[in-house]
């Protein structure tokens, strides 16, 4: 997190610190369930693409409950027992992150508490979360001044109209032929510093429902050009609730 | 004497000595007529010549039967002076006569010898009646049959009247009530000769079998009489009584017991009677009913018996159960149900059993939640009550329609106001962090 402030504990309860390939991030959904990015577990141009997803399960590592990353180490890991990467996920097209979402399975369900609750999926029908200026938190462990985090940061940002993030990326790809489908948002500042980086991949863009008076993931941190130099782009959650609602549900 | 043919001959002649020709002087003979047995001796003279005289002192016939003098007899037929005989016919009473000829020193009148040619007689047996009491011989003194008696040629026999057996003697008559069996539903039965005195030496026995699970009831008739004493416990005759090998009671006097329940359906009367007495006996009338089972009685306030009947008989049964909410237990076995018949012997089949409180055990634990007891006492039996809760605020309770609170059913299990057994769920609360982000610094 680039600009961002320290999470204090409880801050962002359902945040997850993913170690499968590299530093990741996620979220709790219910008790047992932790969304995240599919590249986090088949990163673009990976050379353990060929591995199982039985074997990642089994290396993966989950951490629960706390904002200092020594702290989540000792609470120790939460073993998974499935993975689930959306099916649009190419992780050999390393310029389209379409389809960047993925479910993990924990064996055992969590025991909800202050430091560990699971944040809400956005209603269906309900869009406005993803109009432009629509301010949201991120929050990640990841790459902080160019250091790893040893703790959990947060930073707020705005999500950006669609046609901006189309018309951004069109000027400033440098070269890279990115992808950004409907399945996509981007959010952010074209100026200053507050962004998302490497090791948040995973974590959740999340707003306020006034109405409900819940927080409620919108986005997933996908990919970005550069870290603070621009708009970040994130996973659309919205359009993959009957996804996530055929694994989660069905299984329940 | 002169011979008389040997042996028992049926019929046969006497001659006085020399007969026809006249019998000598001083001549004794004498003739002892001996049929068989069962027939009485006939004699008649077909011929008597005999010397008269007065009282017949000289010359004469003296015939004896039975112990008796039958006559003495002298003359000739026509003669006034002596006894002549004429056609009459002498019939002893046994099987035995005896005849004395006498013939004195002369046979003279006016110094004239009078050739007398004596007499010839025949003897017959004739059929005796033993059975007419007139006839009672010197042999036969006492009563020749003690019931009845049977006359037929050459001899009688004896019979009995119902109930009595003649014994082996063959004139006298016992009564037969050793083995007396009575298999009717109800009846009589009584001493020998009711209401008349029962005779002496009785060993009777009555056998009152019925089928299984009646019991026999038994009620004494007036007049009751049996020989008894006033200072010791019937000391001469008897009346024992049995159920089933138990004795009941021994019973004399002029006092009938009660009516006595046996509750047996083997009923034993014993009648003993000494060689004395003159009391007119006794006579029973019983009866039969099904056995009875003790009223059954409830061990708790909280069994039902079924359609509870003053009075339980062989074969009724009662089905028990509990109140709604308790369980039917024997020892520490719970039953299904409870079925108890009454038996042949008056005894249930089984005992009755406890009402045991239902008792559902402890509720399913909730995961992320717990359970509260409504109600005191807090425990787990019939109608006791828990509600469900969540740990708030990270999770929230769904139940089904039937709610949070359960109630320990009478089936033991812990159902909500829907009755059903699934507990509520606790889901996690999504989105409510207990210390979101604030931003202070505008």
């Amino acid at each position: 997190i680039l600009g961002g402030k320290a999470a204090r504990r409880g801050n962002f309860p359902w945040q997850a610190l993913t170690g499968i390939n590299g530093r990741g991030g996620g979220a709790l959904l219910g008790d047992r369930w932790i969304l995240t990015a599919a590249h986090t577990i088949f990163p673009k141009g990976g050379v353990q693409n060929n591995v199982s997803l039985e074997q990642l399960a089994e290396e993966a590592d989950i951490f629960l409950g706390h904002t200092n990353v020594d702290e989540l180490h000792k609470m120790g890991n939460h073993p998974v027992r499935r993975i689930f990467i959306h099916p649009d996920f190419n992780p050999n097209d390393e310029h389209n992150f379409n389809g960047d979402i993925a479910l993990l399975e924990l064996k055992n369900p969590v025991t909800l508490g202050p430091t560990l609750l699971p944040i809400c999926l956005p209603d269906a029908t309900n869009t406005s979360f993803y109009a432009h200026g629509h301010m949201g938190y991120v929050s990640g462990f990841g790459v902080d001044k160019n250091r790893i985090s040893s703790s959990l940061k947060y930073v707020s940002l705005p999500a950006v109209a669609q046609e901006k993030c189309q018309s951004w990326l069109d000027s400033n790809k440098k070269g890279i032929p990115m992808v950004f489908s409907e399945n996509m948002f981007c959010a952010g500042f074209l100026e200053g510093k507050k962004d998302t980086c490497q090791g948040d991949s995973g974590s959740v863009f999340t707003v306020l429902d006034r109405e409900s008076g819940r927080w409620v993931a919108t986005g997933i941190v996908s990919w970005g050009i550069g870290c603070g130099t621009g708009y970040g782009f994130y996973t659309k959650i919205l359009n993959y609730l009957d996804w996530i609602n055929g694994i989660v549900k069905e299984d329940r | 004497s002169s011979p008389v043919p040997r042996g028992s001959p049926l019929f046969g002649e006497i001659r006085s000595p020399n007969y026809p020709k006249p019998y000598p002087n001083n001549n004794i003979s004498i003739w002892d007529i001996q049929v068989p047995k069962g027939y009485g001796v006939k004699l008649t003279f077909k011929y008597f010549d005999l010397e008269p005289s007065e009282s017949c002192f000289y010359d004469y016939v003296k015939i004896k039967a039975d112990k008796r003098d039958l006559g003495r007899y002298c003359g000739q037929l026509g003669s006034t002076t002596g006894n002549h005989p004429g056609r009459k016919e002498f019939v002893s009473k046994g099987r035995k006569m005896h005849l004395e000829f006498h013939s004195d020193f002369s046979n003279e009148d006016n110094g004239t010898v009078i050739p007398y040619r004596g007499f010839l007689a025949s003897y017959r047996a004739v059929d005796l009646d033993e059975c007419d009491p007139n006839n009672a011989a010197e042999n036969y003194e006492r009563p020749q049959c003690q019931h009845f008696c049977h006359n037929y040629v050459g001899g009688y026999f004896c019979s009995c009247r119902i109930g009595y057996q003649l014994q082996s003697d063959q004139h006298s008559c016992k009564v037969e009530c050793s083995s007396e069996l009575f298999t009717e539903a109800s009846g009589y039965l009584s001493s020998p000769e009711y209401p008349q005195p029962y005779p002496e030496y009785l060993r009777c026995n009555y056998s009152i079998r019925l089928q299984k699970g009646l019991s026999i009831a038994l009620r004494f008739l007036e007049p009751f009489e049996i020989d008894d004493h006033q200072q010791v416990h019937c000391p001469y005759d008897q009346l024992k009584i049995q159920a089933r090998g138990r004795e009941i009671g021994e019973f004399c006097g002029r006092e009938p017991p009660g009516i006595i329940e046996t509750n047996s359906n083997e009923v034993d009367i014993l009648f003993l009677t000494d060689d004395s007495g003159f009391s007119r006996g006794w006579k029973i009338h019983y009866t039969s009913e099904k056995i009875r089972c003790p009223q059954l009685v409830p061990r708790d306030q909280f069994t039902i018996i079924r359609d509870l009947q003053p009075v339980y008989q062989f074969q009724d049964y009662v089905v028990v159960s509990c109140k709604t909410g308790y369980n039917l237990m024997e020892g520490d076995k719970k039953l299904v149900s409870f079925t108890a018949v009454c038996q042949a012997d008056g005894t249930w089949h089984q005992p009755m059993p406890r009402c045991e409180v239902v008792n559902c055990g402890s509720p399913k634990n909730l995961t992320n939640g717990a359970f509260s007891y409504l109600k005191e006492p807090a425990n787990n039996e019939y109608q006791s009550v828990i509600s469900y809760r969540c740990h708030e605020p990270y999770y929230h309770i769904v139940t089904g329609t039937g709610g949070e609170r359960f109630t320990c059913s009478p089936e033991g299990t812990w159902l909500d106001q829907d009755g059903q057994k699934r507990i509520p769920s606790c889901l996690p609360v999504c989105g409510k962090p207990v210390h979101p982000v604030v931003e202070v610094q505008r």
